[in-house]
């Protein structure tokens, strides 16, 4: 993935 | 998770923890702005709303209720239980300065025009600049105490260990975020200023 947010971050 | 996601989480959560113990051990919020602290549980609100939609994991959900429980105390003691003490004269920054560009901009700069991805964006690019309240009260007092510069101190550390967990990431996994990455730059930069002072006077700083 190249630019999806990662939900796992805070 | 890397070792600097996870000390960073938590920097970021010994900041918020250092913030409340202070008000609530001194029964005041002298030298703190409510107005950060009212623009950081709206971040948090808006960023942790996947919590009612998908699980990721149990140290995920946790932290997001931790962040967000201690914003709104946070919040709390400013405005209701120390209210008298809060400087509100000199917490004069305007926050629909930040709100009103931050969220046209989280509109127009996004992943994905959806509501939540919208919120999302919009939370990243607030936290950015969530705590020029803060640090233009302290410009306009010419002080802050030792416990509220610890606080900053933890506060700026916390996305600083996250720019490296991006690069790490980037290395090892081949994952990139650009509006994280560069809202985190702009916040860590904000703070360089501060931690020049920090490490310099080392206690509490008076301008």
């Amino acid at each position: 993935s190249d630019s999806q947010t990662d939900k796992d971050e805070l | 998770m890397n070792i600097f996601r996870l000390t960073g989480d938590l920097s970021h959560l010994a900041a918020i923890i250092i913030l409340l113990l202070k008000i609530w051990k001194t029964r005041s919020c002298a030298g703190i702005s409510g107005k950060s602290q009212i623009l950081f549980a709206l971040v948090f609100t808006t960023r942790y709303l996947d919590l009612l939609t998908s699980f990721i994991s149990l140290y995920n959900t946790t932290m997001k209720v931790i962040y967000i429980g201690c914003a709104y105390a946070t919040v709390y003691l400013i405005y209701m239980k120390f209210k008298a003490t809060y400087d509100g004269n000199h917490d004069s920054f305007r926050m629909e300065f930040l709100v009103v560009p931050v969220g046209g901009l989280a509109c127009l700069v996004n992943h994905d025009f959806s509501f939540l991805e919208i919120l999302w964006t919009f939370s990243i690019y607030l936290e950015s600049v969530a705590i020029l309240p803060q640090l233009f009260m302290i410009s306009k007092t010419g002080e802050a105490e030792t416990i509220t510069t610890h606080y900053l101190f933890f506060l700026g550390l916390y996305r600083a260990l996250y720019l490296f967990n991006w690069i790490w990431r980037f290395y090892f996994e081949g994952f990139f975020d650009m509006i994280a990455i560069v809202a985190g730059m702009v916040q860590t930069i904000l703070y360089c200023d501060f931690f020049y002072l920090y490490v310099t006077k080392g206690q509490g700083i008076s301008l």
